[in-house]
């Protein structure tokens, strides 16, 4: 941060486009600035709006060389902006060098790269020393825009100043439930709307992160994530699509479709999977039914659906998230879990969701 | 040709005294910066510049160091106060 610490003391702030570049169409920059905009308001308190007249909070301006505040760019190149920590008047504001050739992509400036960097500074954040960081001080033009996203250093800085977001879910409310579920290399991960929690065994304290910090291309959101071991390969489900990542790498040639699993068209998302390591199988829970995938062969097997109350007695439909671990398939609708021994073919425990996160 | 190097060393080090004065808060005291480049303030801001870098601390005018000198930034000083 700033010395001194400077933020703004309220979390609805204005902001004001005062000239447009004409290396852009107008709609480009207003979605430049917006998108960068969204960028902080996902993790904080803060929300934005935009105003065409009068003051703004932070004011938007395109300059070159001289342009009144005695810090002067300087051409092409070089310094392609500056912002100023927040107050009133010029401060909050971001100036951007319109000697620069500001594009959408990277084949000149990209202007939501910097962008979302100058407006770190109008909310009070100083630069970071982390190359990951956005609020690194140096461009980096090999950043993929469409794949952009705060660094956990980003986060940790701007909540220090504005704390977290309020619809962050909490570990221990009583009425959490997830979104999906999904072992990683001996980690659970627990899923909810942008966030996801850690579960290591070694560890009492599950972290939490946001999803699109470790997998940028992921949706938030998800409705289904199972971990297939064999492959060292997390599958992710939202809708009619699901991904594939290997550690922290999105695999290629996906989204794919989820009928390319053999799923009929009436099937239109999935609510749960599960992986059974030692039948190399996958059970998808849609509705009051499932399915079984052979992931040997890559296909689903014949005679599904089946209707899961009756393969599975004492699991209720509709199946919120679900995983295996220690032999054991755990099923979770809304806030409470059950625990069901595959073998037995009972449900052997009846427990709170969220009992993995330390509550 | 050992003009034309020269002529690239002085350009260096008016972009060195530039950038170190602009976003490392060295004194804008540029006869000291001349007489003193091997050492003293010029030294202590060019190590403070390759560690917030990350580039390696050596706290001389390598490569790497004047390349990133070179490379399109924000304005914003990476120490001291930006008003």
């Amino acid at each position: 941060t700033f010395p001194g610490m400077p933020k703004w003391r309220k979390t609805h702030l204005t902001y004001r486009v005062m000239n447009y570049t004409l290396d852009l169409p107008r709609d480009a920059v207003d979605s430049a600035i917006e998108k960068a905009l969204s960028l902080w308001e996902e993790v904080t308190p803060l929300t934005f709006s935009r105003t065409d007249e009068g003051e703004a909070d932070i004011k938007i301006l395109f300059a070159v060389r001289d342009h009144g505040d005695f810090i002067p760019f300087d051409g092409p190149g070089k310094v392609l902006g500056h912002a100023y920590p927040p107050g009133p008047g010029i401060y909050g504001d971001a100036h951007f060098d319109d000697d620069e050739q500001w594009t959408r992509d990277t084949s000149g400036t990209n202007l939501f790269l910097v962008a979302a960097h100058e407006l770190g500074h109008s909310l009070g954040l100083f630069h970071s020393a982390d190359p990951r960081a956005l609020m690194y001080p140096v461009y980096n033009a090999h950043t993929d825009p469409a794949r952009l996203r705060l660094s956990q250093d980003d986060v940790a800085g701007i909540q220090s100043l504005y704390g977290d977001c309020p619809s962050t879910p909490a570990a221990c409310d009583p009425s959490l439930s997830f979104d999906a579920i999904s072992t990683l290399r001996g980690e659970i991960l627990f899923f909810k709307d942008r966030h996801f929690w850690r579960k290591s065994l070694r560890t009492l304290e599950p972290g939490f992160y946001l999803i699109s910090s470790f997998w940028p291309s992921l949706p938030s959101g998800l409705d289904a994530a199972y971990e297939d071991t064999s492959k060292d390969i997390v599958f992710v489900f939202k809708g009619n699509q699901f991904w594939a990542v290997k550690g922290t790498e999105a695999q290629a040639g996906y989204p794919k479709s989820i009928h390319t699993l053999g799923f009929p068209s009436t099937v239109r998302k999935i609510d749960a999977a599960i992986f059974d390591k030692e039948k190399k199988k996958t059970y998808f829970f849609v509705g009051d039914k499932y399915w079984r995938f052979d992931e040997r062969r890559r296909s689903m097997e014949p005679g599904f659906p089946r209707e899961i109350a009756e393969d599975f007695p004492g699991v209720d439909p509709k199946v919120d998230a679900a995983f295996e671990a220690f032999g054991f398939y755990y099923f979770f609708n809304g806030s409470s879990q059950l625990e069901f021994d595959p073998n037995a073919r009972k449900v052997t425990h009846s427990l709170k969701g969220n009992s993995w996160l330390n509550c | 040709y050992p003009v034309d190097r020269a002529a690239e060393d002085e350009d260096s080090m008016e972009l060195v005294q530039q950038y170190l004065e602009r976003y490392y808060n060295l004194a804008k005291d540029t006869k000291a910066f001349v007489r003193r480049r091997d050492g003293g303030p010029v030294v202590d801001k060019l190590r403070e510049m390759q560690k917030f870098l990350g580039l390696e601390v050596t706290g001389k005018l390598d490569s790497d160091t004047l390349d990133m000198m070179h490379k399109p930034r924000c304005g914003v000083p990476d120490v001291g106060d930006f008003a």
